[in-house]
C-alpha cells in the first residue's frame, strides 16, 4: 500500500503543472525510496525524469512496489482542487485501479477527497547512462526563463555557446537577432544568484525553443536550474527539490 | 535552422 502525506499540496502541484505538456500519460512508478517518472514526448525529442524520494513527504510508506498509470490532464484537474498549503495525501492500494488523493485545510476541519481512475500505460524505458559532459552551468532559473522567453520571440531555435568565462545564448531569426551573456559570478549573499560555469570543452549546440518553452515551466521547483551539455548529445536540464529533482534531457539540432 | 535529433539516436530502448 502507498501512502504519501505532503506537507503542503503546491510540490506536487507544481510538478504536475511543469511536465503535463511534455508528457500525457505516464507511469509514477512508488516504491520505498519515493515515487519516480520518466516518459518521452511525442516526438521523442524531449525525456521527463522525475524523482520525488521519500525525505519529501512528511510521511511515506509504500511496502512494496506501485505503478500509478496517470493521465497527466486529468491529474491536473483533480490536483487544482486543493489549496496551495494543504496537506495532500496520496494514497493506492496494491493493485490499484485508482489513486485517492486527500486534501486537508490546515486553517479549518474541512477534507476534500478526489480518486482518480488509473490506466494501463505500456511505456518503453530509455537507459540514460551517467556522462561526463563537456560543461555544467548552474544559474537562476528565472533568468534562464526570461531569456528563453525572450529569444524565443525571435526564433525557433537557441544557440548556447559555452566557454571558460562566458555563456552566450543566441537566436536569429528572420525579423533579426538576439544574444545573451552572461558571466559567472558568486553571490555570497544570495547563494541563488550565482552563476558557475565548470567546462571540459567549448560548447556550441543548439535547441529547439519549443521544448525549452516546457522546460522552463519547472522554474518554480528551484531557485537554480542545472544545465549539462556535451556537444551532439542530449543536453540536461534540472531543477533539484530538498529530496529528488525534476530532470528533462532535450535532443540538439543539428545543421543539414 | 537544423534538423531536430532524436532521444532514440542517443538513449537504448529497455
Amino acid at each position: 500500500m502507498l501512502e504519501g502525506k505532503f506537507e503542503e499540496a503546491s510540490l506536487l502541484k507544481k510538478v504536475v503543472e511543469s511536465i503535463k505538456d511534455s508528457v500525457q500519460l505516464c507511469n509514477f512508478v512508488c516504491s520505498e525510496h519515493g515515487i519516480t517518472v520518466q516518459a518521452v514526448d511525442d516526438s521523442r525529442v524531449l525525456l521527463v525524469s522525475l524523482l520525488i524520494g521519500n525525505e519529501v513527504f512528511s510521511d511515506y510508506r509504500c511496502d512494496r512496489n506501485i505503478t500509478l498509470g496517470v493521465d497527466l490532464k486529468s491529474f491536473a484537474k483533480i490536483i487544482r482542487c486543493g489549496g496551495n498549503d494543504d496537506y495532500l495525501t496520496l494514497i493506492a492500494e496494491d493493485s490499484p485501479d485508482s489513486v485517492t488523493l486527500v486534501f486537508e485545510d490546515k486553517n479549518s476541519d474541512r477534507i476534500s477527497e478526489y480518486s482518480l481512475k488509473l490506466m494501463e500505460i505500456d511505456n518503453e524505458f530509455l537507459k540514460i547512462d551517467d556522462m561526463d559532459y563537456d560543461s555544467v552551468i548552474k544559474m537562476p532559473s528565472i533568468d534562464f526563463q526570461k531569456i528563453c522567453r525572450d529569444l524565443s520571440t525571435l526564433s525557433e531555435s537557441l544557440q548556447i555557446l559555452i566557454t571558460k568565462d562566458s555563456i552566450k545564448f543566441m537566436a536569429e531569426g528572420e525579423t533579426g537577432n538576439g544574444s545573451v551573456i552572461l558571466k559567472p559570478r558568486t553571490d555570497i549573499d544570495k547563494p541563488e544568484q550565482s552563476i558557475t560555469v565548470k567546462l571540459n570543452n567549448a560548447v556550441n549546440s543548439t535547441f529547439g525553443l519549443k521544448y525549452i518553452a516546457d522546460i522552463v515551466k519547472g522554474t518554480s521547483l528551484s531557485n537554480q536550474i542545472v544545465i549539462k551539455i556535451s556537444n551532439r548529445t542530449p543536453a540536461l536540464f534540472e531543477y533539484k527539490l530538498q529530496s529528488g529533482y525534476l530532470r528533462f534531457y532535450l535532443a540538439p539540432k543539428f545543421e543539414d | 535552422t537544423g534538423v531536430q535529433g532524436r532521444l532514440d539516436t542517443f538513449f537504448k530502448v529497455i
